[in-house]
């Protein structure tokens, strides 16, 4: 069947968009056929894949708050194998607008209706907070991945995550699980980098959840959106690209049992 | 009169937080009497002035959802002259609760009720979206400073962010302006930094508001949080340290013409 994953962190500036839009890349070239649905307002995801904003007229808000169906959202990213449905200014309004409708927390798992069967992979990028479009994510999905970057304050995000994670599980998808924890954007010179990363892979809960592949930082990740390519495709022989396409590889062994 | 203003960007990761812990910091050791508010349920901002989770017991959702003065939540951080409303994890749920009550964007402005006249600066950290905890902020403050990374994503997120600043301008407060853009994070060793610094130098509408300061990606800042400090106090000699430090002189200048 489908695997539905929602990439997710209300910590700021993690690579949630970063790995989706790379992860997405890899599994397309890999032959999964990929769909990733952009659920963050700001559009990055969409901005990321090179797709003017004349060309995200239906986008995520439609599939839940205008009765759109998939069939009506989704566009080519250009990338064989690979669609999205982008975001739209719209969205910026939909935390309010879905907070007074009925069935707020299931319009996006609604909306796919079935028709993501078409799909062997669906990626949620979600926005950095825990509303009602994260909330819609986590109902539609099967899995939550989780980027993290190698800081501090990151720690601390997951137990406030995983508190989200729990209600989704109880009240409205029990077969919510994690997919997994990437560490990103990891500075290996640095002290703190290496030992936060120590950290989350000794911690009793999370430790286990851990991939393997870490995501250094890589100036040439960072200038690939301005390219609108993943930097899997802008700059394929960079560590930060190398990074991911061994991250696909080790995901789909975790997802497949290969 | 009292100076209030918004710390805000919907944009994730680009030092919000960072920027109003060390500005009021700054502010406080320049003899301006500074409230900070923790408007971010994350709470980034109240552990990395090290409040420990027991010492948070009233915050700003009490403020704006259970009738809470500011007498009742403000709490010393231990730097002299300088308070802090800080987050509590109920805030999770504020952008929710906000939408169903009365005044749902002017609940802040109203807590304040005038008890901010005890401070020369109020601060709101906001959390990375435009949701009511950031339009409460708006509305409550009469400036907006932005910090803005310097990557090539950020600059699409100045324009999301305007149209936001107007609507609540329009609609709620009309005094409230720009304070700046702060650059931050900027590694000026990568082409990229320089290139997006001087596109937004050179904006037409925005490129008169950038602060000459440029704060550098440094260690030290993403070290501090962990030691529950400010940069400018953890580690003073730190070259994030003395960019925050310059900052604060080229903001007072700015806010108070001297
Ligand atoms: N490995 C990396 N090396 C260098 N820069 C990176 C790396 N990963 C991501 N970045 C850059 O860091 C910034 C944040 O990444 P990204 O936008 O993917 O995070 P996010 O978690 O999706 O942010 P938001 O919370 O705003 O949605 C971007 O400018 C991106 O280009
Ligand atoms: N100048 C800097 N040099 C190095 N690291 C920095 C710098 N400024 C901030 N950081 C680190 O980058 C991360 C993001 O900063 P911060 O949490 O202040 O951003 P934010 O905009 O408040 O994030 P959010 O959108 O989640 O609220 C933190 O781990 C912080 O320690
Ligand atoms: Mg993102
Ligand atoms: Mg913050």
């Amino acid at each position: 069947g489908t695997h539905i994953h929602a990439i997710a962190n209300q910590k700021g500036g993690v690579a949630k968009t970063t790995t989706a839009v790379n992860l997405a890349t890899a599994l397309a070239a890999a032959g999964r056929r990929t769909l990733m649905v952009d659920l963050d307002p700001q559009g990055n995801a969409s901005t990321g894949l090179g797709i003017a904003p004349e060309r995200r007229r239906t986008g995520a808000w439609d599939l839940m708050l205008a009765g759109a169906s998939l069939g009506d959202a989704v566009i080519p990213t250009g990338l064989s194998g690979f669609d999205l449905v982008p975001s739209t200014p719209r969205l910026f309004g939909a935390e309010l607008e879905l907070a007074d409708v009925p069935r707020r927390e299931t319009r996006l798992h609604d909306a796919l209706g079935g028709a993501q069967k078409h799909y062997d992979y669906v990626l949620f990028d979600c926005p950095p907070s825990l509303g009602l479009l994260t909330v819609n994510a986590f109902t539609a999905a099967q899995r939550v991945l989780v980027p993290l970057q190698a800081e501090f304050l990151a720690l601390e995000g997951l137990v406030l995550l995983r508190q989200t994670v729990e209600a989704v599980r109880t009240a409205l998808n029990p077969s919510l699980s994690y997919a997994g924890i990437l560490l990103t954007m990891s500075d290996r010179r640095n002290r703190l980098s290496a030992e936060v990363e120590a950290d989350v892979r000794g911690h009793t809960e999370f430790g286990r959840l851990v991939y393997d592949t870490v995501i250094p930082r890589n100036v040439r990740v960072s200038e690939a959106p301005s390219h609108g390519k993943p930097v899997i495709v802008y700059d394929m022989k960079a560590s930060g690209s190398q990074a991911y396409i061994r991250f696909a590889g080790e995901f789909l062994r975790r997802e497949e049992g290969v």
